[in-house]
């Protein structure tokens, strides 16, 4: 999972 | 990324697709909500003021950047271009969509994952996409020929939101720290705005006849 709450979705 | 996730996707860029190809190609943005394209386009620059800081992958990249020039590019020919303009049923096309704007703010800086600019902001483009749609729908009722670009349009956009549903069920059970209520809830309310929608047009296909959607 990404970093913090990077939203990896578009 | 599951199988879900990216034919979820797809089908948005579908949707774009067959958007850009009825505008482009040929000239028409008959039955098309202005409205519902304005508020795409602060969608999508809302959600994604992190492109060039939070880099995630390419493939992501590029599509941010697709859906960007889309959104806007859309509402441009719809606003500017001297042959598409004229096709643009401004008549029929009266929702308030200024209204929704503000509540999802409101919305967005009571509910949000951190009270940081970006994630309000985040927040904010997920409760605005969730009601963006509503100007496109009431557009589609009061229009008595939908054509098949238009309904195929719509269609695409709600199957991609079902697609992500199931990506996010998908990913619960296999990432265990996936948890993204806002983006859950606001997921299912905008897919529950498409329900009519698809029965009418399951219905219309299955009995080959043509998309109408009882006022």
């Amino acid at each position: 999972e990404t970093s913090g709450l990077g939203h990896d979705e578009l | 990324m599951n199988a879900f996730r990216l034919a979820g996707d797809m089908t948005h860029l579908l949707s774009v697709v067959v958007l850009l190809l009825k505008i482009h190609t040929i000239k028409s943005c008959a039955g098309i909500s202005l409205k519902t394209q304005e508020l795409y386009a602060l969608v999508f620059a809302a959600r994604y003021l992190d492109l060039f800081i939070h880099f995630i992958s390419l493939y992501n990249t590029v599509m941010k950047l697709v859906f960007l020039a889309s959104s806007f590019s859309i509402v441009w020919y719809m606003r500017r271009h001297k042959i598409v303009r004229r096709t643009y049923d401004k008549d029929h096309d009266t929702f308030r969509h200024h209204f929704l704007v503000l509540p999802c703010l409101a919305l967005a800086l009571l509910i949000n994952e951190r009270f940081t600019f970006r994630e309000v902001m985040w927040a904010f483009s997920i409760y605005l996409e969730a009601v963006a749609i509503l100007p496109q729908l009431v557009l589609l009722q009061r229009t008595r020929n939908i054509d098949n670009l238009t309904g195929q349009y719509v269609f695409f956009l709600g199957a991609y939101r079902v697609l992500y549903i199931l990506n996010w069920i998908y990913r619960y059970f296999t990432e265990p720290h996936f948890v993204h209520w806002i983006s859950w809830v606001a997921g299912i309310v905008q897919t529950l705005l498409y329900a009519d929608f698809f029965y009418y047009y399951i219905m219309s296909w299955k009995n080959n006849v043509k998309l109408e959607l009882p006022a």
